[in-house]
């Protein structure tokens, strides 16, 4: 089963 | 304080609909552009933003910048409240500890106030780069919630292969797989349903049935979808509005 990924990843915080 | 007056009422009742099941609370950010909310559901999967734009309403009035904080649940039960024909009206003023609800029927001989207590939500905003996609899927809004919610039966995930030839989703599971293709038929003579794909590259990706599901809670709001993907990025699915759209973001799976 793939991974599910962190949207964090991707998306910097502001 | 603001002050917006919504024609139509059900846009409201139907984008509740859209959200509260991915997010519990959020942050209303209304300023003279508009109501804004942007939140990430409790796993950090998949992110809503949301924009209803001031010339949406008639009138919209908003002299300084607000943050309501609301719990969605409680909104959606009060809106509930209002006719689907109803005009809806919010207000809040700058202290922003109540929201107002007003519901006038359309003989304007009921009118229904409401008062949601506001919270305070410390926010967690992210900068959503602007970002070329590699493909670009343009559908009927009715099509893809079908085509989602066929293929839960089989899995937790779809693969979405693009190419110039059209689009393909696919489930594999216990019980078998299933595959869905549409070709791309921009000449087809009802443009609503039409598949158009706009690409740069060919791109296959995973992602969770459980989400797309949820997002496409929207498909009252627009008769079309877009699906924006470029390899190991989020995928953008985009429902435009007449003064807006609700946009999700979801986290691609990767790896075995």
């Amino acid at each position: 089963t793939p991974i599910q990924n962190d949207l964090g990843e991707f998306f910097a915080m502001i | 304080m603001l002050e917006a007056r919504l024609q139509t009422g059900a846009l409201l009742k139907k984008v509740l609909e859209a959200i509260k099941e991915l997010i519990t609370d959020a942050n209303f950010d209304c300023s003279d552009n508009g109501i804004a909310l942007q939140a990430m559901d409790n796993s950090h999967v998949a992110l809503v933003a949301l924009l209803l734009r001031h010339d949406g309403f008639e009138p919209y009035r908003c002299d300084r910048s607000l943050a309501l904080g609301v719990n969605l649940v409680s909104l959606s039960k009060v809106l509930r409240c209002a006719g689907n024909d109803d005009i809806i009206t919010l207000k809040a003023d700058d202290t922003a500890d109540v929201l107002s609800l007003t519901f006038e029927n359309t003989d304007n001989d009921r009118i229904s106030e409401y008062e949601l207590k506001l919270m305070d939500i410390d926010s967690e905003h992210l900068g959503i780069p602007d970002t070329t996609y590699e493909a670009v899927v343009q559908m009927s809004s009715a099509e893809f919630a079908r085509i989602c919610k066929d293929l839960q039966v089989l899995s937790d995930s779809v693969q979405i292969d693009v190419t110039k030839e059209g689009v393909k989703f696919g489930a594999k599971g216990e019980l078998g797989s299933g595959a869905v293709t549409l070709k791309q038929n921009g000449n087809v003579d009802k443009e609503e349903e039409a598949t158009l794909i706009e690409l740069q590259q060919n791109v296959s990706l995973n992602f969770s049935l459980k989400y797309l599901v949820n997002f496409t809670k929207a498909t009252p709001l627009a008769s079309r979808v877009s699906l924006s993907m470029s390899s190991e990025v989020p995928l953008l699915v985009e429902y435009k509005m007449e003064a807006g759209y609700i946009r999700y973001y979801l986290a691609p799976k990767i790896g075995e």
